[in-house]
């Protein structure tokens, strides 16, 4: 579904060379479920965005679905992403001027689903996640933790075959985490594959496996 | 320190009243270290955004240093502020264009530090929160576990009495979160007084005293 070889991400800040990731090699198959931990800072968020493909590799290939991300034009690869990949960012980067309704639909309406239908599947979302009540408040008229299950749910807006979920625990307590990982279990065992980054032991732990990052490589 | 008598904080969105906060009274003395937890949705940082006169109520009171802040012009609230209030927000609101060590020097700047000394302060905060290697990064060029430590960083700029922190560790790992609650002990046992909003099991027990709001309430 998504593989990465020998990917490295370097970023150069004035006289500093910076190595987020420094050669991974991964495979997320379909019915997947991996957990991704490690410290603060040793590239989990970078190795997100290089499988999401929204940000590119220094060097090393990444592989959507058995083709090289590389040769696809960025509209081919914006497409792939519509249709096939959700993704949950650490900052969330909702539309501050869209309602959490308007923010689920929206990724729904770039892939030309109807309007009646993109109604009811994003209120059906967000009430999966607890928001059944918030549905015309903005980003900037709810909680945190709120915020952040909006995100959950726009990633799920298109059914895609892998999610990315940076963090979909960190603004929530116990219960609302609990509830999350059950969320996710129950996608995982309808088809999704899910690769999420995280702190949260209890999600780690709820996934199928299990990988640890530090400064920028896996800990085998 | 700070006080609130019966605070009611509430919205009104379209026809809906959204109750907030539903009256709470509650004292922080100096050397007090308090914990508040509860769900997601349950009032947790509108309480915090009300004790550090960043938000007013819709009625009862706040008491800094034992005067009604509503009888402060804005000027004289942002000026006690600026001098005994450190405040994490839990979305950061670091500035983009400035580095991790300019961030961390403006609420000193303001308070009218010299330069030399704002450099030496900033460097050290930094340094203590492990971004000793991150000075020069701006906001966009670190991970979310980076950036918040930069919040914490930058709320402690000018050793406020009262250190207000709105999920401080949400984006960091067990080890990261245990050296910020470390942190927190420390500066506490030094005569800060702090309250943290969390739903950090580790570090609400590390606090002094802990109280659970559910609903706007505080749980007896
Ligand atoms: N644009 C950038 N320029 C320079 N360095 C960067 C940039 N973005 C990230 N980094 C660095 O790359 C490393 C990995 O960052 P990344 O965001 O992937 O970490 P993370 O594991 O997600 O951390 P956290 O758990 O705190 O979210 C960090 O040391 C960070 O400072
Ligand atoms: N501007 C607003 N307009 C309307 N309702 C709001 C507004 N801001 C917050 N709320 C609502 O007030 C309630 C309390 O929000 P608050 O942000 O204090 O919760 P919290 O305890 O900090 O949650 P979290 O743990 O998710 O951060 C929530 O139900 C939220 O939807
Ligand atoms: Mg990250
Ligand atoms: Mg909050």
């Amino acid at each position: 579904l998504v593989e990465a070889r020998d990917v490295r991400r370097e970023y150069r800040l004035k006289g500093d060379l910076i190595e987020a990731v420094r050669g991974i090699s991964l495979e997320v198959s379909a019915g997947d479920f991996l957990a991704i931990v490690g410290p603060s800072g040793s590239g989990k968020s970078t190795l997100l965005h290089l499988l999401g493909a929204v940000d590119s590799p220094t060097s090393g290939a990444i592989y959507l679905d058995g083709s090289d991300v590389t040769v696809m034009t960025d509209a081919e690869r914006a497409r792939f992403r519509l249709e096939h990949v959700g993704l949950v960012f650490q900052r969330f980067h909702l539309l501050p001027m869209l309602t959490a309704l308007e923010n689920v639909e929206l990724p729904m309406a770039e892939a030309g689903l109807a309007r009646k239908e993109r109604e009811q599947r994003a209120k059906a979302l967000l009430t999966r996640v607890g928001l059944g009540e918030r549905l015309r408040h903005r980003p900037g008229e709810i909680s945190g933790g709120q915020r952040q299950r909006v995100a959950v749910a726009r990633a799920l807006a298109n059914r895609p075959a892998l999610l990315l979920a940076d963090e979909p625990t960190g603004e929530l307590d116990q219960s609302t985490s609990a509830e999350m990982l059950e969320l996710f279990q129950s996608l995982n065992e309808d088809g999704t594959a899910i690769v999420v980054a995280t702190h949260d032991l209890q999600l780690a732990e709820g996934a199928r496996r299990q990988m640890t990052l530090v400064d920028g490589k896996i800990r085998e």
